[in-house]
């Protein structure tokens, strides 16, 4: 451990609390910063190491960005939000943007960034769904399509109920997210295709580019809504996106 | 519809290709084998399957492979992982890193933090080194594989590992693991103080020693039940009153409804009764004024 970590814990011991300007230290020394040493430095002092983060494009891990974001909560502006490291943004406490103007302030940059780095049914994320829902005062399990591009990558934590209520608004977006969907959505989503409605219509008439819109939603298909795709369509489709990877890479 | 249909000898396929995404439910199960599969696993992920058809070919899978898949499919499975759980893992034995390393990332944000750890915890059953690119990527997935790993490997898992731990990661660790990453987490937590500090040792509290909780007793922490019921047996018969008391603050009415339960009834059978009569509670057990206990481990020695 020593070997591994202990020089640059020794350095970073000796340079944060002593760096006047912490845009001065070099990304390899930025990457490095543990959790105690920022539970070390004041608020402002936190302000600007995730400033300085931001701006040399440091890409952080998991616990970095959390205990950051731990610290950034508790004084943050909402004018502050653009001078973060966007990746700290899912992990900041959105009890602290209460009110129309702070809450939409918030949602609009963190409905942008991935998500994905918090576990699906983690607290973080689940509170992030929530607030941003109350944020754009949805009640009940409808969304509009302003309310689905309004919550972005959130939207893709809808449960199957928002999926059966909202599929036109919903299911275009659920088909471009980029983890499975859960059973109970995949459920929703299975029964929307199965009765035909928009906005991809009825299985007997899909064309390929159907399918191509179709994305990640394509698995959840069972075999009556195989059957019901003209055979042609669906032969060709695969046969060109078997030979091709492309389709793995946008699920990546 | 129950009844084992036979395979049709015309629709036996000798390759895995988008023919197969066109076939009945039953026709795949008494058609496809799993030696096919295996041969052709990489075939599997070229085709957009869907997840019912995926689940028979798992299935089919895992009936060629009772005791789990050879390493040289383990190898070549890549996205096919995703289909995976833990007990398929489980049975696996993998001795490459490279394997480790290329199925980290086929599950790399999907949401398979579980099945990562258990490929892990395989990998080091045979003896296997972790470098730190592996480290560095298994510290972004929840450390639910701390306990499988030894004395040694604990050792070389990152400090910043431990700031991510979740008390129920560490439910299935051993005594002496937990013995081990007590202290490792004090370390790591060493510039935090008051109830941050105690927010994040509160994970590892089933490694403390006496003197440490005694210590947080004095300082208004308020342990939940949950951590409470952590807590070594040993090290907690060993807490008097006047200290669980103030180690629980609010949540010491939680002894009432664990009254029965080990580890809080070991605890009280080991007070005197006055004392926890004093808490006003109503639990009863503890040793009657005026009498001693006999530990009768010594009986044998008595007669």
């Amino acid at each position: 451990r020593a070997a591994e970590t202990g020089e640059d814990t020794v350095q970073l011991d000796r340079v944060l609390p002593g760096t006047g300007d912490f845009a001065s230290l070099a990304p390899d020394l930025l990457l490095s910063f543990s959790c105690a040493e920022v539970s070390g430095l004041s608020t402002e002092r936190v302000r600007e190491l995730a400033i300085a983060v931001g701006q040399k494009n440091v890409t952080l891990q998991v616990d970095q960005l959390r205990c950051l974001a731990h610290r950034l909560s508790e004084h943050l502006a909402p004018e502050d939000l653009d001078a973060i490291p966007v990746d700290v943004l899912p992990f900041l406490n959105p009890a602290a943007f209460l009110g129309p103007q702070a809450c939409t302030s918030f949602l609009s940059r963190v409905s942008k960034v991935n998500i994905h780095v918090l576990p699906r049914k983690s607290p973080e994320r689940q509170r992030l769904l929530l607030a941003a829902l109350s944020c754009r005062g949805v009640r009940g399990s409808r969304v509009s399509q302003a309310d689905v591009q309004a919550l972005g990558n959130l939207a893709c934590d809808l449960p199957g109920s928002f999926v059966a209520d909202s599929a036109e608004a919903l299911l275009p977006w659920l088909a471009g997210c980029p983890e499975p969907l859960d059973q109970d959505q995949e459920e929703a989503a299975r029964m929307a295709l199965q009765g035909g409605g928009r906005p991809y219509g009825p299985p007997s008439r899909w064309s390929a580019s159907s399918l191509n819109a179709l994305q990640g939603l394509l698995a959840v298909l069972d075999q009556p809504i195989i059957h019901s795709i003209p055979k042609s369509v669906t032969a060709v489709w695969l046969q060109r996106v078997s030979r091709s990877p492309s389709w793995r890479g946008s699920e990546l | 519809g129950t009844e084992k249909r036979a395979c049709p000898p015309e629709r036996k396929p000798q390759v895995v290709d988008e023919k197969l995404f066109f076939y009945e439910e039953w026709e795949l199960k008494a058609c496809v084998d799993g030696a096919l599969l295996a041969a052709q696993i990489d075939r599997v992920n070229r085709v957009p399957f869907t997840y019912q058809q995926l689940s028979i070919f798992k299935h089919k899978l895992d009936e060629f492979y009772p005791q789990g898949y050879p390493e040289s499919l383990i190898q070549r499975l890549s996205y096919f992982f995703r289909y995976l759980t833990l007990e398929d893992i489980q049975k696996w034995n993998v001795t490459s890193l490279e394997t480790v390393k290329n199925l980290l990332k086929v599950a790399e944000r999907k949401q398979m933090d579980a099945q990562a750890a258990a490929l892990v915890a395989r990998y080091l059953l045979g003896k296997g080194q972790l470098d730190k690119d592996t480290l560095d990527t298994l510290a972004n997935i929840r450390p639910t594989y701390l306990c499988i790993l030894s004395p040694e490997q604990l050792d070389s898992v990152p400090p910043r590992v431990l700031w991510t731990v979740e008390p129920q990661d560490l439910d299935s660790c051993s005594q002496r693991q937990l013995d081990i990453l007590y202290p490792y987490a004090r370390l790591a937590f060493q510039n935090i103080s008051g109830l941050e500090y105690f927010g994040k040792i509160k994970a590892f509290l089933g490694g403390a020693p006496k003197e440490d909780l005694q210590a947080f007793s004095g300082q208004n922490v308020s342990m939940d039940m949950a951590t409470f019921k952590k807590l070594p047996l040993e090290t907690l018969v060993q807490l008097t009153v006047d200290e669980v008391q103030k180690l629980l603050g609010p949540h010491v009415v939680g002894l009432q409804a664990e009254e029965n339960n080990s580890p809080v009834r070991d605890w009280i059978f080991r007070q005197p009764q006055e004392d926890l009569d004093r808490l006003g509670l109503g639990l009863h057990g503890g040793t009657p004024n005026g009498y001693l206990v006999l530990d009768l481990n010594f009986r044998e020695a008595f007669s």
